[in-house]
């Protein structure tokens, strides 16, 4: 464990409790429209599901146990509540990406290219593409909307800021203990560049007070 | 490439 990876992690949970937190705000709200993207948060909860499979067979520490099952546990949350609780909140007009051309593509290439075709690698794997674009029908949304409230960007900011961190972490890494992972880098590498433009009109527009508009 | 003990990161 590394700075880089425990501020990374921290900068996650952060994200989440932004989201839960939203969430328990915009209830009060009635009838607003969340802006959260359910497709999103559902495939969230899946990578965690899929990549988690070795909870308990493969113990590494107590943090990352305690982290795996915050995860599984907070993404089901979200998704109750999303699907149940907060259903009147949720418009699936705005939420129109197809979440099912992701899903199939990160399938089919964790069949393809993975470290060993067992059913728990393939299922990791899985996780690991899959985690690479679940924030598309997110971003797809913001663009639909073309502008989003300020807690929202702080969420979007926390979770960049968490795959950014990784990035800076596998370099340490790699010249610290010689740690190589190639799927997990081009995926991550992947992901973080889906936040960029994000990140553009966050410096440049929220963190200066203003709202996040779409140019 | 990595060995089977290689998912010691979230």
């Amino acid at each position: 464990m590394n700075l880089f990876r425990l501020v990374a992690d921290l900068m996650h949970l952060v994200s989440i409790f932004i989201l839960l937190l939203k969430m328990q705000k915009t209830r009060s709200v009635a009838g607003r429209c969340s802006r959260i993207s359910f497709k999103t948060q559902a495939l969230y909860a899946t990578v965690f599901l899929t990549r988690y499979t070795d909870l308990f067979a493969n113990f590494q520490s107590l943090y990352n146990t305690t982290m795996k099952v915050f995860f599984i546990a907070s993404s089901l949350y979200i998704v109750f509540l999303m699907k149940f609780k907060f259903k009147a909140t949720n418009d699936p007009r705005l939420d129109t990406f197809k979440a099912q051309y992701v899903v199939g593509g990160a399938a089919a290439l964790a069949l393809i290219v993975n470290y060993a075709f067992t059913v728990q690698e393939v299922l990791w794997t899985f996780s690991i593409y899959l985690e690479a674009v679940a924030i598309l029908p997110q971003l797809f949304m913001l663009t639909k909307t073309g502008e989003a409230e300020v807690i929202t960007t702080h969420y979007l900011f926390a979770l960049g800021t968490y795959r950014g961190l990784y990035l800076v972490n596998w370099i340490y890494r790699y010249w610290t203990e010689y740690y190589v992972d190639w799927i997990v880098w081009i995926a991550g590498a992947v992901q973080t560049g889906l936040y960029c433009d994000f990140f553009y009109i966050y410096f440049t527009k929220v963190l200066k007070g203003a709202k996040f508009e779409l140019p | 490439q990595p060995d089977q003990n290689h998912h010691d990161e979230l």
